[in-house]
């Protein structure tokens, strides 16, 4: 038995869009540290992590460990009836092949049940490392998106470099190149809007915009998103789920030849 | 010339 209680149901619900683009079908792991999902595109490329702790959820109840195999276009059809201020239950009975959401007003005055069908997904599973990171780089999340979505219309790649001087998202194209250059910025008052680097040794990678526009549909999840570069290892790209765990994005460079 | 490398070339499989 599977009942998941989150009474900020909005967070689930943007936390589908912001997958759904670079993932078709996942396994939702549930067990008692809490609801995850390891996933890659397609192409095998990039790869999401999420991770909602236990005790992010009013009400927790994960009898034994289970996966549920589900198509995240449909998933997000079905959240999409939720209201942004309703409380989302997630409920599975153990072997079922359906998943049921349930939508509560704020009020209590409304309450609807939607089932699901749950699919088998045979996903291979990759063990991420923990691993210390060259640069580490935290700006607010609308600051990144607008940079990856103007960049995308000279370039199909950035390069992101990190010096002591800041950070730099290069690209070039036929019409031309752009250089945008975000310094260290620590606003005292408003931590939301500071940009802070940590960088041990500068790093310069080069990876698809086409992904990193995805990544950036995360942005809704939180104010900073933290970029982690180190030369031998994919970017992750950070988005922390208030209080409850966070969202992140595997992406692999583009390497010279 | 780049090539796009794969997220299977640095994480293994569990």
């Amino acid at each position: 038995m599977l009942e998941l209680r989150l009474v900020q149901g909005s967070l689930l619900k943007k936390v589908l869009e912001a997958i759904r683009e670079l993932v078709t079908d996942a396994n939702f792991d549930c067990s008692g540290t809490g609801f995850s999902l390891q996933a890659m595109d397609s192409s095998h490329v990039a790869l999401v992590a999420l991770l909602l702790r236990a005790e992010g959820f009013e009400h927790y109840r994960c009898d034994r460990n289970l996966s549920m195999g589900m198509n995240l276009n449909n998933m997000a059809k079905m959240l999409r009836c939720a209201g942004n201020d309703d409380i989302i239950t997630i409920k599975a009975d153990d072997g079922s092949d359906t998943v049921t959401f349930m939508f509560e007003s704020p009020k209590q005055d409304k309450i609807a049940d939607f089932e699901m069908k749950l699919m088998d997904i045979d996903s291979e599973h990759l063990g991420i490392p923990d691993s210390e990171y060259q640069a580490i780089v935290r700006m607010p999340s609308a600051e990144f998106m607008r940079i990856c979505k103007d960049l995308s219309s000279i370039g199909d790649t950035v390069i992101i470099s990190v010096t002591k001087e800041g950070v730099k998202f290069s690209t070039s194209g036929e019409i031309g190149s752009a250089n945008i250059v975000c310094r260290q910025n620590q606003t005292v008052d408003k931590p939301e809007e500071a940009t802070v680097i940590e960088m041990q040794e500068p790093v310069s990678l080069t990876f698809a915009l086409r992904y990193m526009n995805s990544f950036t549909k995360a942005s809704s999840l939180s104010d900073q998103v933290t970029i982690s570069l180190s030369s031998e290892l994919p970017v992750v790209v950070e988005y922390k789920i208030a209080e409850m765990g966070y969202i992140r994005f595997y992406l692999a460079p583009k390497i010279e030849e | 010339q780049c090539i796009q490398k794969k997220i299977t070339e640095y994480f293994s499989k569990t």
